[in-house]
């Protein structure tokens, strides 16, 4: 069985989220910052849609589940919104 | 949908190969794109046409990083292509990343897998939530050869072009829910104390630990196996399973298929009357596995590598009333048969059935 991947540190892991959910869930690349605390409201809005959206437990964390999808190969079109 | 119901004017649509990846012979580049229109043209009114040196609608490339529409590939595996909505100029696009292993097997990503979603974009649909759908956002293999539209995709595309002019509808595979109480299944074993359900080209895996059910393609676990195995069991003292569909079984050796299968089930004793096995337990305590072939089944000593002198017997003289039996596996002392929706639980020691459950009692719905 595919082995989970191995424990990143929280910085990589942070980077990966968030340019999955730009990239894939419209979440706006912020220039603030201060705004990078995991706590960022917007961005655990948006892990929670990609969460219900690949039917993974919507825990708004980065947990192994999320982690693993996010890692898989797939398709560059957004999961949301237009691509024009 | 793609928000805005983007759609082509016309049902009559034209496409071109921009250019090819040198990673596959060009004809088998093409077998892909013609297979991967008929995807689409098999279940609506939509006809494609090849076009040469001119602009066509769906415009196919291979490229490379940033290729100037704005959104750059990343080179080996993660986004692996992508493509536009249906519009003039871009619209209708596929940019392939000429960067990933494009293949027509298992090995790497399968082109025509990757255009077939790729072109549910150019035609209008947006992803899928459906793990089972073409248009799921995340690439899994299924063998060409098997490939069939699922239902969920047909819906959709149908929504925005109409049925195909066929007489009879084509209809697609469903993907199965752990908690539909309709649901039956092709074969069960257990695996390193996990249960693994059979059905159709998905399992569901449960493991005693986690309280959901994992579905998985077989084919990501396991590409060379077929979809819709028939049988299958664990022999826990060798660490071996063993999975049937026809005349034809395969071994797991741990979790990998041991090389030199498959093999025919004949190898195990059975006469040639014998075309498939519909289930098989082994009882760990005894070294005996148990073949279920319509009314009747057979025992095989896995120490002797024989099949017992004296079978087929028939089940409803030793296993009492259970019917046909689809699938079973042993756990924790018991014997659990599946028939259709229902299960029975048959205690080996008072040879009697003990309990009857519904088939999807093992996952916590």
């Amino acid at each position: 069985f595919p082995v989970a991947p191995a424990a990143q540190d929280e910085s990589k892991t942070l980077q990966l989220v968030e340019s999955y959910l730009q990239k894939f869930y419209g979440l706006q690349r912020g220039h603030h910052p201060h705004l990078r605390r995991k706590g960022d409201s917007r961005l655990v809005e948006k892990l929670r849609e990609m969460q219900a959206f690949f039917g993974l437990q919507v825990t708004g964390k980065p947990d192994l589940d999320t982690l693993e999808m996010m890692e898989k190969p797939r398709c560059g079109v957004p999961d949301v919104g237009q691509y024009m | 949908f793609t928000p805005g119901n983007p759609k082509w004017k016309t049902n009559h649509l034209t496409y071109r190969i921009l250019n090819y990846t040198p990673k596959m012979r060009q004809a088998d580049v093409e077998a892909a794109v013609q297979k991967a229109l008929q995807v689409w043209s098999n279940v609506t009114p939509l006809t494609f046409q090849k076009v040469e040196d001119k602009e066509a609608d769906i415009m196919i490339s291979f490229a490379y990083r940033d290729h100037r529409d704005n959104s750059p590939f990343d080179g080996p595996n993660g986004q692996l292509a992508h493509a536009f909505q249906p519009g003039e100029g871009i619209g209708g696009d596929v940019h392939l990343d000429e960067e990933e292993a494009w293949t027509t097997g298992g090995r790497g990503f399968n082109l025509f897998i990757v255009l077939a979603h790729e072109l549910g974009h150019s035609l209008g649909l947006s992803h899928s939530s459906d793990p089972g759908a073409l248009m799921y956002p995340s690439y899994s293999y299924t063998d060409p050869k098997e490939f069939l539209l699922p239902q969920d995709d047909i819906d959709g595309i149908q929504a925005i072009y109409g049925q195909s002019a066929t007489a009879v509808q084509p209809t697609g595979p469903t993907t199965p829910q752990a908690c539909d109480p309709q649901l039956t299944f092709d074969a069960i074993t257990t695996l390193r104390g996990e249960i693994i359900f059979f059905k159709g080209r998905y399992m569901l895996r449960k493991h005693p630990a986690r309280a959901e059910t994992e579905l998985s393609f077989i084919s990501l676990f396991w590409p060379r196996l077929p979809s819709k195995i028939q049988a299958a069991y664990e022999n826990v003292e060798r660490d071996e399973v063993l999975l049937f569909k026809e005349d034809k079984y395969w071994l797991l050796r741990g979790y990998d298929i041991a090389p030199g299968y498959p093999k025919p089930i004949y190898h195990l004793g059975f006469p040639k009357t014998v075309k498939r096995v519909n289930a098989a337990y082994s009882d760990e305590s005894t070294g005996k596995t148990y073949f279920f072939v319509a009314d009747r089944y057979w025992r095989y000593d896995e120490n002797k590598r024989s099949m017992d002198y004296g079978y087929p017997r028939k089940i409803v003289s030793d296993f009492g009333r259970i019917g046909r039996v689809d699938a079973a596996f042993q756990k924790d002392g018991y014997v659990y048969f599946f028939h259709g929706q229902t299960q029975f639980q048959f205690d080996p020691a008072a040879k009697r059935i003990v309990g009857q459950m519904k088939s999807i009692s093992w996952f916590n719905c």
